[in-house]
């Protein structure tokens, strides 16, 4: 895209391309190609490397330039909840997030809250100790309320910092499981002050438009407070973050880049806005 | 087959009795936004439109009486040919046991899946063996087991850091009733990740299966095209399983996915218990994806 001399329409097209092929949406796409034919207009942006730069820009700053912290309680322990549709990443991200907080220090238990999905307990025991977390578990069936309510009592009686509540997947339109979110998330607010303190969804990069129902519904069931962008280490590059940034204003707290412990970072939003075009 | 938006945009070309080719370019439009919007892949919406376009702006329409009515039709044939292709049919071995090898992305829906076919096929009278090949996820083989456990079919699985040798096993055992089909459950992966396509490579060598089904998440946006691509050069698919078609996601990745490969969509998951999943229709889906 960058090696054009002037602006002209097959310029613009390939800008164009380049934002729905990376998942931005046609919407939003047009928003940000709109505000760029104005500068255009205004004379403010004359070359392809200054129009390019410009929608770099816009992007970053749609997505809160900056990065995005977690939120901490006042006094811990701090409640993280894990929610999102099946597959996403949710279970293998609060694994890596555990490992992250236990490395700053922090004493960290992880609440087993799927006890639907058929070995979903074993796979988080497995990140738990990988992790050097505490592990809280009741048998697969039992009420996921009450496995994160038994965690957070256990975190406020022996002082640790930080709860992570992993939550089985759940497509956002069934409305059922999203009351089954809803309780969870009544259960810890009623047993903690400001709890969960985050409310972290869980996307999977390679996911298209749909990605924008899930963050309206889960946001207007659960109060989600940031984002996991997962799997950017393969070839989608999870462009409807920005689309989701311009409706609903949700930041993206973390990315995955890959299935180790290690494989989570925070985002960067000029480095993702940079991602995108190239 | 047409959903209520596309019959918006045709009625609106009824109305003009004679075409114009900027009529019939208004309408093309207006089908490239439903399909983009759809998540179906920006290349393929492109060469899809073309197509119809070479054909609407041809003389038969400008002279035909009915032109809106010939763009209809058009529009119609030429997504049914993207999607109606292909054997749905599993090709079942003239001698058994017919291996199915389930490949795909990370979390798209493999080990259920290959759960789901186990009981369809039990149900129907087979004996399926499902094979726990992948040895990366925790609890990976844990899962096939339970899941194994719940619908009365074996789970093979061994100790061994080595897919290929585990498939090889599997397919070794001297049973007094041998099992067919064999089902293997793989590791999700990136198409990009050469040393991981390598394995699947040398999985196919060793048990040289009559499918090998790629296993693709409904909601998959722009980059279906590129994994469809990979998978199918490197492996050669033999069909598609589209899963979570219980949610909203108006699944245009199944159409860029058959765009690219040719390959049958077989099967769709429609829900997380072990009886939801469906033969695919083809209709169902283009009435989904036109909105
Ligand atoms: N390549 C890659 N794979 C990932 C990443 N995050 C998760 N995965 C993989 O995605 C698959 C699904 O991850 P899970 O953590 O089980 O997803 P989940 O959301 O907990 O799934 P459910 O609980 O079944 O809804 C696993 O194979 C993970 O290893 C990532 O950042 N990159
Ligand atoms: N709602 C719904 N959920 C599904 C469907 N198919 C699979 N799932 C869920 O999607 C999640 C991922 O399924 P898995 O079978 O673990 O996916 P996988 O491809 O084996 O994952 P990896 O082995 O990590 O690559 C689980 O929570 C499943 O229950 C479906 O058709 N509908
Ligand atoms: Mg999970
Ligand atoms: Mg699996």
């Amino acid at each position: 895209v960058g090696f054009k001399r002037e602006i002209d329409e097959e310029f613009t097209e390939g800008l164009e391309e380049a934002l729905i092929l990376a998942d931005v949406g046609l919407p939003t796409t047009q928003y940000l190609m709109e505000q760029l034919g104005q500068q255009i207009r205004a004379r403010g942006v004359r070359t392809p490397a200054e129009a390019l730069a410009y929608l770099k820009e816009e992007v970053a700053s749609l997505l809160g330039r900056e990065v995005s912290p977690l939120n901490w309680a006042p006094s811990p322990p701090t409640v993280i909840l894990m929610v999102g549709v099946n597959g996403s990443g949710k279970t293998t991200s609060l694994g890596k997030l555990a490992f992250l907080l236990a490395r700053e220090g922090k004493k960290v238990v992880v609440a087993a809250a799927d006890t639907f999905r058929a070995a979903a307990i074993d796979q988080l025991e497995v990140w738990a100790q990988r992790s050097g977390a505490a592990f809280i578990r009741h048998q697969p069936g039992a009420d996921p309320a009450a496995v994160a309510f038994d965690a957070l009592q256990a975190a406020k009686s022996r002082g640790w910092d930080v709860v992570l509540v992993d939550t089985a997947g759940r497509l956002q339109t069934k409305v059922n499981l999203m009351e089954e979110l809803k309780k969870i998330k009544r259960v810890l607010a009623k047993e903690q002050e400001g709890a969960p303190h985050e409310v972290l969804l869980v996307l999977d990069a390679t996911t298209g438009q749909n990605a924008l129902s899930q963050a309206r519904l889960f946001k207007e069931a659960v109060e989600v407070t940031g984002i996991v962008l997962t799997k950017l280490d393969g070839t989608a590059k999870g462009g409807v973050v920005v689309a989701i940034a311009r409706e609903l204003e949700l930041p993206v707290k973390f990315i995955g880049l890959g299935e180790g412990i290690e494989d989570l970072q925070p985002f960067y939003p000029r480095d993702f806005a940079e991602a995108l075009f190239t | 087959l047409l959903s209520e938006r596309i019959q918006g945009i045709f009625k609106k070309l009824r109305s003009k009795g004679r075409l114009t080719p900027e009529d019939v370019d208004g309408a093309l439009k207006d089908i490239r936004v439903a399909l983009l919007e759809a998540d179906v892949n920006f290349r393929v919406v492109k060469d899809l439109v073309n197509r119809i376009r070479e054909r609407a702006v041809g003389q038969e329409i400008l002279e035909s009486l009915t032109p809106a009515q010939q763009v209809v039709k058009i529009v119609h044939e030429e997504l049914t040919r993207l999607m109606g292709g292909g054997e749905r049919g599993i090709n079942w071995a003239p001698q058994p046991p017919t291996v199915v090898m389930m490949v795909g992305l990370q979390g798209s829906g493999k080990t259920t899946t290959a759960a789901k076919l186990a009981a369809l096929w039990k149900k129907q009278g087979k004996r399926p063996l499902l094979v726990a090949a992948d040895v990366y996820r925790p609890a990976a083989v844990k899962q096939l087991q339970v899941l194994g456990e719940q619908i009365g079919v074996p789970v093979f699985s061994w100790e061994s850091q080595d897919p290929v040798e585990i498939c090889r096993r599997s397919l070794e055992q001297n049973l007094p009733f041998p099992p067919n089909p064999v089902i293997i459950d793989t590791a999700g992966r990136l198409h990009i990740d050469v040393p991981l396509m390598e394995e699947l490579k040398a999985i196919k060598e060793e048990i040289q299966p009559q499918e090998i089904l790629l296993v693709v998440d409904a909601m998959t946006g722009q980059d279906a095209v590129e994994v469809a691509q990979r998978f199918h050069a490197d492996l050669g698919l033999t069909g598609v399983v589209l899963t979570k078609m219980d949610g909203d996601a108006r699944g245009g990745a199944a159409l860029s996915v058959l765009a690219v490969t040719g390959c049958p969509i077989k099967f769709m998951g429609t829900g997380e218990k072990i009886g939801n999943i469906e033969i695919f229709h083809p209709d169902r889906l283009a009435s989904r994806i036109l909105g």
